[in-house]
């Protein structure tokens, strides 16, 4: 940086100080292409030997699907360790300075692996000219071999028993990748750190579990997950709230799963469709005191459906053998509320002891216009 | 689309297109009610502001205003919160218009899938979209019908990749019809009884289209976000009016 100000690449960072030249702006940073996590250092700096700029650039680079492919060849024990020296190159944190591979390494790994490549027709990377490396021990520049407790496997490898690095994705495939067939065993859930749906034997994660998501067809993740008290309803994210606040038209969760399901239409054995909202862990009917119609049109809408309401007024309620209503307080404000739950209250005389049956049809979707007949 | 041909117009009245200035189209939509919108997350990657976005219907040539088109602001982006970039995983996004759009035959929604309606492998579908044709970007709406493939056949295509339960997968072994860049957040539909079409994936991501190693494409599977899909909108609509 010339001048005091550094350019964009560096931001505001210390490490550009007035003396320094625009080739020190880059400053390291720390891995985190997935490929090369388990390396024996932890930061790099870009552009990296292949040209990349970032580590978003190396990580959908098409050497980053090479590498792992080839190194599942088995042509070099250690041409994983010198992919990554390339596509993420180290970076000494103290000193900014990067770190490149030995010679060495790039002429072994290319000498082993290229005529893999050329089997199948593809090339070695072009611009890993091994004479840009410096050798070992060659004057004052220090330079990445591979020592004793290099990973040959990325962590995207599983390592057979006998020491080959198969890709993860062929675990467990219910393939032998491995020669030891090794790939193939302890296939079970837990053995890979995973939890088991009881019933589809499907593997997640743990973290999962619980989470408010449903992962496992039966959504058994997502049950026992709260621990509520006898008056408390759970949340969808497995809060806890009383149960007097559940559709009452406040928000009471964190996730507002309280005033989720509030309305519904429910079937009695004359096929009336009751309009039924649940509240405080109790279902109620629907007064029909003072309706309107463009109340049964919310109605339909909560239920995601559509389409022209039929509405019913179904009388000798008290007949039907269900004790619990709700009603349009008379002196109700004319603002438009956005549920109809929200405008229901308990505990009024149903002066008309009639309730609200309804009838909403699905929203029409789907259908193309038909072809134009044209003559030709 | 690779390997598709032009569609008619009016043939996808759900198709839409996510346009964002100076580029124009970025990505495909797909109409699902009157005032929502179904894409993927990942076209929204640098773009988060509503405000940049326009969501335009009924047209067929990119290039044409037609006098069935609508165009509309975008009012909300939801993003599905376990939306994972560097996997491109839960690539789902749902966009509530700033207002209705009129339902024409040119402009109307798709049907959702419920969760238990799935897609069987060997299923043919269609996948339409304004992307690249390998040799080209077209100007005219391309369609093209792809078969279902399962999941674990699917994973055999792409070893670096892991295909969840959150992507469904659909083309030819030989990988002639595809989808391609431009498309991504369009739909693949399939045509249930009674000649409704309903959305069960939406263009997400695959190999490089126009490249000679070709495999199918991958697409967020419909199905698993219904449940998702239909509570945002019930929390836009009521909950947060």
């Amino acid at each position: 940086c010339t001048s005091t100000s550094c350019p964009d690449s560096c931001g505001n960072s210390s490490l550009c100080n007035v003396n320094s030249s625009r080739v020190n702006c880059s400053q390291c940073e720390p891995i985190t292409l997935e490929l090369c996590m388990n390396l024996p250092y932890n930061y790099t700096n870009f552009p990296n030997y292949l040209g990349h700029r970032t580590q978003k650039e190396a990580s959908i680079s098409w050497e980053s699907s090479l590498f792992p492919a080839l190194v599942q060849t088995n042509c070099y024990k250690y041409l994983m360790f010198f992919a990554c020296t390339i596509l993420v190159p180290k970076c000494n944190p103290q000193t900014n300075q990067r770190i490149p591979p030995c010679r060495a390494l790039c002429e072994q790994s290319k000498e082993r692996c290229e005529s893999v490549l050329g089997i199948v027709g593809l090339q070695w990377p072009e611009d890993t000219d091994c004479t840009q490396f410096p050798e070992e021990n060659s004057g004052n520049q220090t330079c990445l071999t591979p020592d004793e407790d290099v990973e040959e496997c990325s962590p995207s490898h599983f390592k057979c028993r006998s020491g080959r690095c198969v890709l993860s994705s062929r675990r467990c495939d219910g393939q032998a990748d491995c020669e030891d067939d090794s790939d193939e065993e302890n296939c079970g859930c837990k053995e890979r750190g995973l939890w088991e749906c009881p019933s589809s034997k499907l593997c997640i994660k743990y973290t999962m579990i619980c989470d408010g998501f449903p992962d496992c067809p039966d959504k058994v993740d997502e049950k026992n997950c709260s621990f509520c008290k006898k008056d408390e309803l759970a949340c969808a994210n497995h809060d806890c709230v009383p149960h007097k606040g559940w559709c009452d038209g406040q928000i009471d969760c964190a996730d507002k799963s309280d005033e989720w399901n509030c309305v519904t239409v429910s079937k009695n054995m004359s096929s009336l469709m009751f309009l039924t909202v649940h509240r405080s862990a109790t279902t109620y009917h629907v007064c029909a005191d003072g309706w309107e119609e463009n109340l049964s049109h919310l109605a339909c809408r909560q239920m995601g459906l559509g389409g022209p309401p039929v509405t019913e007024i179904v009388p000798d309620y008290k007949q039907l053998h269900h004790e619990n209503w709700l009603n349009l307080p008379s002196e109700r404000e004319s603002k438009n509320a956005s549920t109809v739950h929200s405008l229901l209250v308990a505990g009024l005389p149903c002066r008309s002891n009639s309730v609200i049956s309804l009838l909403c049809t699905k929203e029409d979707c789907g259908r193309r216009p038909a072809a134009r007949m044209s003559k030709r | 689309i690779l390997g598709g041909r032009t569609s008619r117009p009016g043939r996808w009245p759900w198709q839409c297109s996510l346009q964002s200035e100076p580029s124009g189209h970025i990505c495909g939509c797909v109409l699902i009610g009157k005032k929502w919108v179904l894409t993927v997350a990942h076209c929204f990657e640098g773009r988060e502001n509503p405000a940049v976005w326009e969501v335009v219907f009924g047209i067929n040539n990119l290039d044409h205003p037609s006098v069935f088109m609508q165009t509309r602001m975008v009012k909300t982006i939801i993003l599905h919160p376990r939306y994972n970039r560097a996997v491109v995983d839960y690539d789902i996004s749902i966009v509530e218009l700033n207002e209705d759009i009129n339902e024409t035959s040119y402009v109307r929604p798709v049907c959702l899938p419920s969760r238990e309606q799935l897609v069987e492998p060997d299923t043919y579908c269609y996948i339409t979209g304004w992307g690249h044709m390998g040799n080209k970007m077209p100007f005219k709406l391309q369609e093209g019908e792809v078969r279902i493939i399962s999941l674990e056949q699917c994973q055999s295509y792409f070893d670096m990749k892991t295909i969840t339960t959150r992507m469904l997968c659909a083309g030819y072994e030989s990988g002639t019809v595809d989808s391609c860049m431009g498309d991504s957040g369009g739909p693949l539909v399939c045509e249930q009884p009674a000649g409704r079409w309903t959305l069960f994936g939406l263009t997400s991501w695959g190999s490089v289209c126009f490249s000679k190693v070709l495999g199918p494409g991958v697409y967020s599977n419909v199905s698993h976000f219904t449940e998702w899909i239909e509570r945002q909108i019930y929390i836009h609509t009521f909950l947060l009016g």
